[in-house]
């Protein structure tokens, strides 16, 4: 009973995907 | 978060296992909710879950090897092969490239290290005790009482009993980093998941349906949803459209990510797995010496003994200190033989067990340890060849003599014996004779010697009617 593959259209991320942060 | 923190202690929660209640049900509760937060109604489930450190794992997706291989899989495919009642997406991934983002142990394994970073963790360390919080690098790769299942989410929702998300942003939060993202993160409506336990130290698994900006609940409501149903400690896992709950193998929430064709929705494909299933033993595999029966092993071998079939005992004797307990019972050293090890091989047998035949001339035993046919046992020993009985032989040949001889003396004691009886009984007679009935005269003279004549002449005439 494959449901099909998602869109990962709901994205919530707690951090900025653009940035890679830096470590201090 | 930026911060990396490689040694000491951080803050945490450890919640120690509650006393082990044999014969109490491990089954899972799953309770299912439609509740109204801030006027919306929103569905999800709670699960409570008693002795987690038997009944649940965190699961690498696809199975082992998952996170190295960054595989990324639905948590219907993931929870099916391990036997999950209840299955939840678990830790955050990165969507690009499905690598496993913060601490993964998985059934006891280390899978990956975060390095120390400071997000909220959620694990389970060997003696059962339940840990949340944030952790050092140190903590995490702890070897004394290791984490057998530890996962990483973001924002530690209660902490004691207490909401502590304000905290958290201050812990997993750079500062100096647009706060907007994260700030957005917890305050926006959504499809949330969360781990955690409650006072009973039973572990729960919560799961709201949701999409984000439009359906769902924001992290403050959850957290105050969580502490209604009486949970201590909890943390946030991934939301949105990874939040996926699976029951029985079977998907059982609407998540909220579109298939390609955007009429329906379609469980995502995610990273780490937390599952619920049936109480396993610690290890699963009872030491390879066992079956694993409702959480509990049951030896295979009745020389393996213990929780997990991990101790040989062979009684109390433990083999008589001349063997070697293994899982077929006492292995005796060479010499000893038995079932406690406790006796001395027969004569013509050695080695261990006392299992290999002497190998000396002339069938001399030898030494019960080495076989060694010493010399001197060697002159001892007689010629098998000249049919002279050997020690055997010898034996029964002393014993044969001994016998003949016992009976030859116990037959010449009867024939003394009867002779004997025989005498005294015929010298009995003899005097019997002579006291009753039948008797002989004997003239005093040939008693008592010569009497004088005159005596005589005058004894005889005046009363002697008796004359013979």
């Amino acid at each position: 009973l494959g449901s099909g593959v998602s869109r990962d259209d709901d994205l919530l991320l707690p951090y900025p995907l653009a940035r890679t942060r830096p470590s201090r | 978060d930026c911060a990396r923190v490689r040694a000491g202690s951080r803050e945490q929660e450890s919640w120690p296992p509650p006393p082990a209640t044999p014969g109490a049900s491990h089954r899972a509760a799953v309770r299912t909710f439609v509740s109204h937060f801030g006027g919306r109604a929103v569905a999800g489930h709670l699960t409570r879950v008693a002795a987690p450190l038997r009944t649940f794992s965190v699961l690498e997706p696809g199975g082992p090897g998952g996170c190295a291989q960054k595989r990324r899989a639905t948590v219907e495919d993931t929870a099916v092969p391990a036997g999950c009642l209840i299955a939840q997406n678990g830790g955050f991934f990165r969507m690009g490239t499905g690598e496993c983002l913060g601490n993964v142990v998985s059934d006891g394994r280390l899978v990956s290290s975060s390095g120390g970073l400071q997000n909220a963790q959620f694990g389970i360390r060997r003696d059962g005790t339940l840990v949340t919080g944030y952790l050092s690098e140190e903590e995490v790769l702890d070897t004394v009482n290791p984490f057998v299942q530890l996962l990483s989410g973001v924002v530690w929702l209660i902490r004691n009993g207490s909401v502590y998300i304000n905290e958290s942003q201050a812990t997993e939060c750079d500062e100096t980093q647009e706060t907007g993202s994260f700030s957005k993160f917890v305050n926006v409506i959504s499809a949330r998941t969360a781990v955690g336990h409650d006072r009973k130290g039973q572990l729960v698994l919560f799961h709201a349906d949701g999409q984000t900006e439009q359906r769902g609940i924001n992290l403050w409501e959850m957290a105050e949803f969580l502490l209604r149903q009486d949970v201590v400690n909890a943390i946030n896992l991934d939301g949105g459209g990874s939040a996926t709950f699976v029951r029985n193998g079977t998907l059982a929430n609407y998540p909220s990510d579109h298939c390609q064709d955007n009429m329906w929705r379609c469980p995502r494909r995610v990273s780490t797995v937390v599952c619920v299933h049936e109480p396993r033993c610690q290890p699963p595999n009872c030491s390879g010496h066992g079956t694993c029966v409702d959480g509990h092993c049951e030896c295979t071998s009745r020389f393996w003994r213990g929780a997990a079939c991990s101790e040989l005992d062979c009684g109390p004797s433990n083999c008589s200190q001349h063997g070697l307990c293994t899982e077929t019972g006492c292995r005796c050293d060479a010499g000893w033989t038995g079932s406690n090890c406790s006796e001395e091989c027969p004569l013509g047998w050695y080695g261990p067990g006392c299992q290999r035949p002497c190998q000396c001339e002339h069938q001399c035993p030898c030494d019960p340890q080495t076989g060694n046919c010493s010399i001197s046992q060697v002159k001892q020993c007689l010629r098998p060849t000249e049919a002279t009985p050997r020690a055997g032989e010898l034996a029964f040949f002393t014993r044969t003599t001994w016998l003949a001889l016992t009976l030859i003396l116990v037959f010449l004691l009867l024939i003394s014996t009867v002779v004997n009886v025989t005498l005294i009984l015929g010298s009995k007679a003899e005097r019997n004779r002579h006291l009753s009935g039948d008797y002989v005269y004997h003239p005093l003279q040939d008693m008592n010697g010569e009497l004088l004549a005159a005596e005589k002449e005058q004894t005889e005439d005046t009363c002697n009617p008796f004359r013979d």
